[in-house]
């Protein structure tokens, strides 16, 4: 419910001004998501798996992570995509932890590691910070996610 | 830069005390259409001079990052109910890396277009395009973070955003021997990633979290195709069947967190 929130927040005139938005003075409200792109979005690929190939070609640090109480765009979902790049596994399957508690499960592959987070739905930063947090600074790292 | 100072913000009304600097404004990425984007940096809280630049890019298509990633996820504030004040993040990623959230494409948020026609033929590739042409006219701003390293994080339809403009980077330094936007990967969340595998993975993790019915699984797995844009009739029943009368008053970005 937060992003009602920022829709009070980010329509006020003196937050507006303090960050030097809307000096323009555009004729709609600030909304956290616009209807209009959503529906009339024009081109859109139907996979990602060819660009993948490519940014792992050039060497780039690639990690992909699942909140798994999202049903929206869920982990088996990612995971049944990447399995179709036919990875070389690194690092096998493993729970990584947070503290004392599993903050998930991940899988290094050759070029892409892919990680859980326990108890994350869509946003995964929103519900589980502290795990998102951990991801984070071991991605930044180039660093595996922790064992214990 | 003095474009840089301009952009340097002071305070937010209601903002607790902080040690790092902001700046937030526009950059132009089109001029024809009058087409420019919306960013705010967060900067590092200690030692931003030698921490990396992350690009936080938002899905939908059509949401904001400044609303929900800077907002609810991974940024220094959080907003109270009343939107009177803010609150710090315990978990802000930037005490790790100076975060810059950028409004993409025009029409998102705070960014906008002055060729009203830009909001209903907009699409993947001119989103990469124009994210591409902010990131080289904003580091002409912040000259600083000029060959640092670089990231580009996301979730959802990022999934499509992330990869793209990482791809679009990628060909763009290939013109220079020390490029300077000096990319060195990507994260994203809950991605968007093949529309086809994504939706077999989709209705499978329906079905084995207890969310739809056996029958309800056979009949959309043996009706939908996940491929074409134009779905048939059996499989739109099958789907609307299931989230009518099996899901409940869920919150499906999160099912065991009570629906808003």
């Amino acid at each position: 419910c937060t992003e009602n929130y920022a829709e009070k927040y980010y329509n006020r005139a003196d937050v507006q001004k303090a960050m030097h938005a809307n000096t323009t003075g555009i004729s709609y409200s600030w909304t956290a998501c616009s209807d209009i792109l959503l529906k009339n979005w024009k081109d859109s690929d139907d996979s990602m798996l060819p660009i993948y190939k490519k940014l792992m070609a050039a060497g780039l640090r690639i990690w992909v992570f699942s909140g798994d109480t999202d049903s929206v765009v869920p982990v088996t979902a990612t995971r049944f995509s990447l399995s179709h790049l036919n990875l070389k596994i690194k690092t096998p399957w493993y729970p990584w932890y947070s503290g004392s508690q599993v903050g998930g499960w991940t899988e290094v592959y050759d070029g892409l590691t892919f990680a859980t987070v326990r108890g994350a739905g869509h946003e995964v930063p929103l519900f589980q910070p502290r795990r998102a947090f951990i991801l984070f600074q071991s991605f930044l790292a180039g660093k595996e996610l922790p064992k214990n | 830069t003095k474009e840089q100072e301009f952009d340097r913000i002071i305070s937010l009304p209601g903002q607790p005390p902080v040690t790092f600097s902001q700046f937030s404004g526009y950059v132009t990425v089109n001029e024809n259409h009058g087409r420019a984007l919306f960013y705010w940096l967060t900067e590092a809280t200690t030692q931003p001079e030698k921490k990396p630049l992350v690009l936080w890019l938002n899905g939908g298509p059509g949401c904001s990052s400044v609303a929900y990633g800077a907002s609810e996820e991974i940024g220094p504030f959080r907003i109270n109910k009343t939107g009177s004040s803010l609150y710090l993040n315990k978990y802000s990623w930037n005490k790790v890396a100076n975060i810059l959230f950028l409004e993409s494409p025009a029409g998102v948020g705070f960014s906008y277009t002055n060729t009203s026609s830009d909001l209903k033929d907009s699409g993947d590739k001119r989103t990469a395009q124009d994210a591409l042409i902010f990131l080289i006219r904003w580091m002409s701003r912040f000259p600083q973070y000029k060959y640092r390293d670089f990231y580009i994080s996301g979730e959802s339809y990022a999934g499509h955003y992330g990869p793209q403009l990482a791809q679009a980077i990628v060909n763009y330094n290939k013109k220079f021997p020390h490029p300077i936007i000096n990319l060195k990967g990507i994260i994203v969340g809950n991605a968007v990633t093949d529309n086809k595998y994504d939706g077999i993975g989709t209705v499978t993790y329906w079905w084995s979290h207890s969310m739809i019915s056996d029958n309800t699984y056979k009949k959309i797995m043996h009706s939908c195709n996940f491929t074409s844009e134009n779905s048939s009739k059996q499989c739109d029943n099958a789907v609307t069947y299931a989230v009518s009368h099996e899901f409940g008053q869920i919150d499906q970005y999160s099912i065991y967190t009570p629906s808003c």
